[in-house]
């Protein structure tokens, strides 16, 4: 009964918001003024939810990066903490397979077992010591949050493609004690106006 | 292939493999 978990863990996916696609380096790609918005509106639910949030992870890359610095003025005292393991990648060959996006080979090696190391590191039940139930934020890509969605719900993982994100949606999943998983919303993004919604 | 697609929970789904 020692190693047994007792608390919920919600973890709180957050999509990056618009950036802009010209830059060829990643430090070029940064939001554009209405990804700026969508990360106000996205910040603003996040608080008006009226959890205390543990942390926030989220992805090295630079639109993670600025989403988050807008998200985080929302959620002053929350810490933050930078991974490469969200970063945005090819998880694992789409099925159906797509004829617009066709990574080499390589790249779903590569992308591949880092993301699914994302996913055990970050998604599990609470661990025993765990005594309160907690409410984390990922700040990462489509790509990461659909692998992990179909993963975490025990679904093939090679369907991943087949569901679509909006920038700034929340998807929030649910892991109880016992090790049961519940998708609770997937890309909310229905507190931000239609004209600001975008899926860039 | 990562993960069971049987249809059939695993209710031990992130006690199989190390965490990373």
């Amino acid at each position: 009964d020692n190693f047994k978990a007792r608390a919920t863990r919600h973890i709180f996916l957050i999509r990056h918001s618009q950036y802009n696609l010209d830059g060829s380096l990643d430090k070029d790609r940064t939001l554009t003024e209405l990804g700026r918005e969508q990360a106000e509106l996205t910040g603003g639910r996040l608080a008006s939810l009226g959890v205390k949030f543990d942390k926030i992870v989220h992805s090295s890359m630079t639109r993670a990066i600025e989403t988050t610095d807008i998200i985080s003025k929302h959620l002053p005292g929350v810490n933050r903490v930078s991974t490469d393991l969200l970063r945005e990648g090819a998880p694992i060959e789409p099925d159906p397979p797509v004829s617009d996006w066709k990574p080499e080979a390589r790249q779903y090696y590569e992308d591949g077992a880092r993301i699914e190391a994302a996913f055990r590191n970050f998604i599990h039940r609470a661990d025993a010591k765990q005594e309160e139930d907690s409410y984390e934020i990922f700040v990462c890509h489509a790509n990461v949050i659909r692998y992990i969605v179909c993963r975490a719900l025990q679904f093939p993982p090679e369907g991943w493609l087949r569901m679509s994100l909006n920038n700034g949606s929340i998807t929030h999943l649910v892991i109880r004690p016992s090790g049961r998983v519940a998708l609770r919303t997937l890309g909310d993004s229905g507190f931000m106006p239609p004209d600001k919604i975008t899926r860039t | 292939r990562p993960g069971p697609t049987s249809g059939v929970w695993d209710s031990n789904w992130d006690k199989r493999e190390p965490r990373s």
